[in-house]
């Protein structure tokens, strides 16, 4: 899980089954403290893989928005909840986004990639060794440089840590661009996600995804991109078919208060 | 069945703030660390790992 914090904006990803959005209020509580006032707000995820464990108020995707809009200002009227589907049943993503004011065009975009069924021999790289004397920072270093992680941005510097007996988060930083990785590696329900920020200056983003994709070489990847032109969706999607997968979904949604978000699913040819 | 904490799918909240004053200085980046982590209590998770520049600041959590 991960936090980042900017000057006006916090982001923050958690998986398990914790209560993200719990801090909703408080996030916006200690922002006035310092003066400053929510203007736009936006919640997403894939679909859950065990859904039945979820608490309170991530119990599903109804409840989750219900919770939003007893928990954020009035004036972040323009407000969207939707589910977007794919032709994989079990992949769908979930968006909620509310902001004062529409969306208007932005150089930045955000890229969400979600993986399931990881590759045994890549995910094994993620499981500690018992008794191997390493804190987790210093196995997570051991993992960022065992898998490749540290050559998906050459130019970034990580932040990484390996949990015990297995899975890895880490967070990269690259001058005012963020991205995240983590690793939930066990067999039968093996996940990993990579996230990125790009600019429409940026050439590189879909070169990074494919990277991040090839370090753990899942059956099935899902891209949601948020606020990208076309052109770079596209260029998503063929960066993660040249790794072999055939795309079997191409869905897409606007929401005032975010843009477009387009949600691409595919697997491996196998 | 219900296996909790294996569930990998991750939730993402994106929060964006802003202020009258024209100069917001570090703005939330001036929110103290006892502060964050007591929000992140109610969500169920701690710092283990934390990396910041000029630009931001970036903390990996547990779970």
């Amino acid at each position: 899980s991960s936090l980042f914090v900017y000057p006006t904006k916090i982001i923050i990803k958690t998986c398990g089954t914790t209560q993200l959005l719990k801090s909703v209020q408080p996030f916006i509580h200690l922002a006035r403290t310092l003066n400053l006032h929510i203007v736009a707000l936006r919640y997403t995820r894939g679909s859950f893989i065990f859904p039945q464990a979820q608490p309170h108020p991530h119990t599903s995707f109804h409840e989750e928005v219900v919770y939003l809009e007893d928990n954020i200002p009035a004036n972040l009227c323009y407000r969207k909840a939707s589910v977007i589907p794919s032709k994989l049943t079990s992949h769908s993503w979930h968006v909620f986004s509310a902001a004062v004011v529409e969306y208007s065009d932005d150089i930045l975009y955000t890229v969400e990639v979600c993986m399931t069924d990881l590759d045994q021999t890549l995910a094994r790289k993620f499981f500690r060794h018992p008794n191997d004397g390493k804190n987790g920072d210093s196995a997570g270093r051991e993992m960022t440089e065992a898998t490749g992680i540290n050559r998906i941005n050459p130019n970034a510097q990580i932040c990484d840590f390996a949990f015990d007996p297995c899975g890895y988060s880490m967070n990269a930083i690259d001058g005012d661009r963020y991205s995240t990785i983590h690793v939930t590696p066990e067999d039968g329900f093996s996940y990993a996600s990579f996230e990125c920020v790009g600019s429409v200056y940026d050439g590189d983003i879909a070169d990074m995804v494919k990277k991040a994709v090839k370090v753990f070489c899942p059956g099935t990847v899902s891209v949601a991109t948020t606020s990208a032109s076309n052109d770079m969706c596209l260029r998503m999607k063929n960066a993660v078919e040249q790794l072999g997968m055939k795309c079997r979904s191409w869905s897409m949604d606007e929401f005032p208060a975010a843009g477009t978000v387009v949600f691409q699913t595919f697997t491996t040819r196998r | 069945m219900a296996v909790s904490g294996f569930e990998g799918f991750e939730k993402r909240l994106e929060l964006e703030f802003s202020c009258h004053d024209p100069v917001i200085g570090i703005g939330l980046r001036e929110l103290d660390f006892k502060s964050l982590e007591q929000v992140l209590h109610l969500v169920q998770c701690t710092v283990v790992s934390a990396l910041g520049n000029q630009h931001f600041d970036s903390y990996v959590l547990s779970e």
